[in-house]
């Protein structure tokens, strides 16, 4: 039996929007934890990572360990029908082929349930060990967004290069090409508004401006998104939940051959 | 030419 109450049902909502274009169907994973999710997209160039901690939820029963297999799009497509303000309830019965989202209104004078049914994904987990990265940037959530939006209008690549000067994201395009510097940027009245570096060694990787777009999905999960990046690693793009966990994205880099 | 890395060119699957 399985019976998770999230108060702030709008969280789900917006997690299922940040993932739902880069992975098709996904194991949810649910154990003593929390609420979890591993999935690569189809080409095994990116990879979401999802945690809802148990803590974060305002009711948290879960049995037994289990994994239940979904359609991100029908999924979302369930979601959509909940109020922004709704609670929800994500209810499974251990071994059934369905899982059934109850929504609530604030009020509690509307009560919805919709059943989903359930499918069988051979799901190969990637084994990510934690790693020292050379360079981490904090910054602005929307900042990151317009600057991949506003280069994938030049380019199809992004250089995301860490200096002491800052982080510079640059592209080529047929029509010309575009860098952007952020500076390191700590004496703004809010946190959230901050540019930070923290930085080990200089940086420079290649990556496809599509990934990136579609991990700015997330964008109204966080205010701030952490870019770590290290020379012989992935990058990890990771919006935090409040209080309650985090989306990863790992984006595989372009080499020059 | 550039050419895309795949996620198992880092880690490995479990």
């Amino acid at each position: 039996m399985l019976e998770l109450r999230l108060v702030q049902g709008s969280l789900l909502k917006k997690v299922l929007e940040s993932i739902k274009e880069l992975v098709t169907d996904a194991n949810f994973d649910c154990s003593s934890t929390g609420f979890s999710l591993q999935a690569m997209d189809s080409s095994h160039v990116a990879l979401v990572a999802l945690l809802l901690r148990s803590e974060g939820f305002e009711h948290y029963r879960c049995d037994r360990n289990m994994s239940m297999g979904m359609n991100l799009n029908n999924m979302a497509k369930m979601l959509k029908c909940a109020g922004n303000d709704d609670i929800i309830t994500i209810k499974a019965d251990d071994g059934g082929d369905t899982v059934t989202f109850m929504f609530e209104s604030p009020t509690q004078d509307k009560i919805s349930d919709f059943e989903m049914k359930l499918m069988d994904i051979d799901s190969e987990h990637l084994g990510i060990p934690e790693a020292e990265y050379h360079a981490i940037v904090k910054m602005p959530s929307s900042e990151f967004a317009r600057i991949c939006r506003d280069l994938s209008s030049i380019g199809d690549t992004v250089v995301i290069s860490v200096t002491k000067e800052g982080v510079k994201f640059s592209t080529k395009g047929d029509i010309g090409s575009a860098n952007i510097v952020c500076r390191q940027n700590t004496s703004v009245d809010k946190p959230e508004e901050a540019t930070v570096i923290d930085m080990n060694e200089p940086v420079s990787l290649t990556f496809a401006l599509r990934y990136m777009n579609s991990f700015t999905k997330a964008t109204p999960l966080s205010n701030t998104v952490s870019i770590s990046l290290s020379n012989e690693l992935p990058v990890v793009v990771e919006y935090k939940i409040a209080e309650m966990g985090y989306v990863r994205f790992y984006l595989a880099p372009k080499i020059e051959e | 030419r550039e050419t895309q890395l795949r996620l198992e060119a880092f880690y490995s699957f479990n």
